[in-house]
């Protein structure tokens, strides 16, 4: 009977694309905003 | 390989040079000022000399990379101990690829560019195939992982040299990820899909690369994973390795099913062609697909016109060149003519009398195999071919398909002549070609489904009609999502008396089956 | 009517293969840059602890409602990523400007005495990473060309 897809942590009613967030094929949940890596300005990396 | 002397010494110093370079808090941004020093003191030690030279530098440095990454497997304690200790050398040897390639060639030359990258994607593929060859069951993807990934991420920066080539660095990528396959790298198998499905990689080839230029390159490497699944999913049981890719590749085209329903549905016919018949609930999650901008009537609507739909007589695009599947040149030949003049009788007398022998001469007969009997892409590829040769017949004369204008044509004859002559086998195949064709509102869907209830009302033995019932309801039952070609025509078949589908034995056939068919019937009416 | 196929020798040298990789699984974190103050090791709360993010938590409006404490300590240890990016936008909305001389955020505490074209000169309120506490500090000299 296959499974139930709305069980494998996407959000598939979200009206935004879930790939920007998409944690990839084994995460049971999206991605947070601290795990995406971004092009901040390079005086951010304080370090 | 045989390495000038003294050159894998020599390789090695200058990597670890650079690997502490690049770690230094003034290494710059990007570490750019660290590169200036370093290339000087490449071109110092004569590596980038020659092709030659380069080649084996790349080689040789690749190779160091996974031998730290596998003594960081074999001596650290925990996962974040291995990973920081190999990706202290891996990221710098990254970012000394990437500075390589954007500074190599002056600013505008891309050809230099991407002709480095593609010798160093080739030099890394090719250590891996090695590694997996040579280490087996010992074989570990972390290496080859993160040189791939950070590297596509470095060269999909926002940055001017990068944007200008971008299209060949997406395109050498998908060259490079088809050459480690599955197929070819099932060890690397879990690897290779966690970077074809990256946020970065899905949104370059199939949101922000312009006219859809990467959604062919995309296609190819998820046909490339269903046929690497297709014979561990073609038995119910799934050992826990497959379930685990399995489930992965839902999750990867339930978000392409969101995201990009367009992209499956002009794909949907070469998926289908690959993955296997059983695997009814991945294939309807492709089928399912139906543009963004479609609004799609509720298949329960009930006296619902289907015909009357505006879209239901555009034809959907179908990216795959299905008509040259049809093999050898002079069984087209013979198609065409009897598809235009109904004749010879003997065409269809073959197909009738020596089906089997003419499908083997059609060559659907591949192997004795059991469960192999047939080559699936041919009479994929025969039955959508029949049929939009059909569907355009039926729009020249200015008609819509339906029950009465599709009727006694050569096309129907075709699909008669299978549906009689075919095996179980064979008829359980040919009448999934048919089903795979059920989607959303398009001049496919109606006419195919059309055809579905064409040969069950003419069908001249109950068998047939039960194994049409069969293969809509294997489709119904499993769980969502489920196309609504399919819902519209398994609602027709058991609404309309035309079809007198409740007087069938197979209907009461057991309990559980007339109580599904009931509460199927009460949410139609 | 398909039945089950048995695998070729070729597929169940494939599946020995993918079963060996199956025990060393890649994880999330092998797609991100490595992360030296924050690693993304996953560890086992409590089950009655949240254990999925709360929805439209990679929002702005997220970000605006958290407090000023927390963006920067979103600011300065999640370096790099988009969490860093939305609370630097968070903090700005909350009239914070960042100083890439000092790598500091600052804030009017009043009207400032002077302004030029190129600085204003005032007393300002100041978040101090070393001390990680907000400070006051008066005649400053906020240059424009530090202003990211």
């Amino acid at each position: 009977l296959g499974s139930d897809l709305t069980t494998l942590g996407l959000n598939l009613n979200s009206p935004e694309p879930l790939y920007n967030n998409f944690g990839g094929p084994w995460a049971e949940n999206p991605c947070r905003p601290q795990d995406i890596d971004f092009h901040v300005p390079p005086e951010y990396l304080t370090n | 390989y045989d390495d000038p002397h003294g050159l894998p010494e020599k390789t090695e110093y200058l990597l670890q040079e650079w690997v502490a370079m690049y770690h230094l808090p003034n290494a710059g941004r990007d570490s750019s000022k660290a590169f200036g020093h370093f290339v000087t003191q490449m071109s110092l030690h004569g590596v980038l000399k020659t092709d030659d030279l380069i080649t084996r530098f790349f080689r040789l440095c690749t190779q160091f990379c996974v031998d730290i990454s596998y003594r960081a497997l074999a001596s650290e304690p925990t996962a974040d101990l291995i990973r920081s200790k190999a990706f202290h050398t891996l990221d710098a040897y990254v970012r000394l690829i990437a500075l390589l390639i954007k500074h190599s060639g002056d600013a505008n030359n891309g050809v230099t560019k991407v002709n480095l990258l593609n010798k160093v994607l080739g030099i890394v593929a090719g250590v891996l195939l090695q590694d997996q060859e040579v280490r087996g069951a010992e074989f570990q993807q972390l290496a080859y992982h993160r040189i791939l990934i950070m590297l596509f991420l470095e060269l999909n920066a926002p940055e001017q040299v990068l944007d200008s080539i971008n299209f060949q660095v997406l395109t050498a990528f998908c060259h490079t990820l088809h050459i480690l396959r599955p197929a070819k790298a099932p060890g690397f198998a879990y690897a290779w899909l966690e970077i074809v499905s990256h946020r970065v990689f899905i949104g370059r080839l199939l949101s922000i690369t312009p006219q859809q230029k990467g959604w062919g390159m995309y296609a190819q490497l998820l046909i490339d994973l269903f046929k690497f699944l297709a014979p561990f999913l073609r038995n119910a049981e799934l050992s826990k390795p497959v379930s685990m890719l399995y489930k992965g590749t839902l999750r990867v085209l339930l978000v392409l099913l969101h995201d990009f329903p367009e992209f499956l549905c002009d794909y949907h016919y070469g998926f289908c062609d690959v993955i296997p018949p059983n695997c009814i609930q991945m294939r309807n999650l492709i089928l399912s697909a139906f543009p963004r901008n479609m609004r799609l009537p509720d298949p329960f609507t009930p006296n619902l016109k289907v015909d009357m739909l505006p879209e239901i007589s555009h034809a959907p695009r179908v990216l795959t060149h299905f008509a040259a599947m049809i093999q050898p040149p002079t069984l087209k030949k013979d198609l065409d003519s009897y598809l235009k003049t109904r004749g010879p009788v003997t065409f269809l007398s073959e197909l009738r009398s020596v089906v089997q022998v003419h499908v083997s001469s059609m060559n659907l007969h591949v192997s004795p195999e059991p469960g192999m009997h047939y080559n699936l892409p041919l009479l994929n590829a025969l039955v959508l071919y029949v049929g939009t040769q059909a569907i355009q017949s039926i729009q020249t004369k200015g008609l819509s398909p339906s029950m009465a204008t599709i009727g006694h044509s050569s096309y129907m004859d075709i699909f008669q002549s299978l549906a009689v002559n075919l095996d179980t086998e064979g008829r359980y195949l040919f009448i999934n070609a048919i089903a795979n064709q059920l989607r959303y509102p398009n001049s496919h869907t109606h006419y195919f489904s059309c055809v579905l209830l064409c040969l069950f009302a003419e069908a001249n033995s109950e068998a047939i009609q039960e194994q049409i019932t069969r293969v809509l309801l294997e489709r119904l039952i499993v769980n969502r999502p489920h196309p609504w070609g399919l819902l519209i025509t398994f609602i027709e078949l058991i609404k309309n008396p035309v079809f007198k589908f409740w007087n069938h034995e197979f209907v009461h056939c057991a309990p559980e089956i007339e109580k599904l068919f009931e509460s199927v019937a009460r949410s139609c009416m | 009517p398909l039945g089950p196929v048995a695998l070729s020798k070729e597929q169940q040298i494939q599946h020995q293969s993918l079963e060996a990789a199956f025990y060393h699984m890649p994880h999330p974190s092998d797609s991100e840059r490595l992360r030296h103050y924050l690693p993304r090791s996953p560890y086992m709360t409590p089950p009655y602890y949240p254990q999925s993010v709360p929805l439209a938590s990679d929002s702005l409006d997220f970000f605006h409602r958290l407090s000023t404490e927390t963006l920067f300590f979103i600011f300065y240890y999640l370096e790099g990523t988009k969490a860093q990016y939305l609370a630097a936008k968070a903090l700005k909305k909350q009239s914070w400007r960042f100083h890439t001389k000092y790598m500091m955020w600052f804030q009017r505490h009043e009207e400032p005495k002077t302004i030029t074209e190129e600085y204003e000169q005032g007393t300002y309120i100041y978040f101090d990473y070393e001390k990680w506490g907000q400070r006051k500090k008066e005649g400053f000299t906020f240059e424009y060309r530090f202003l990211e």
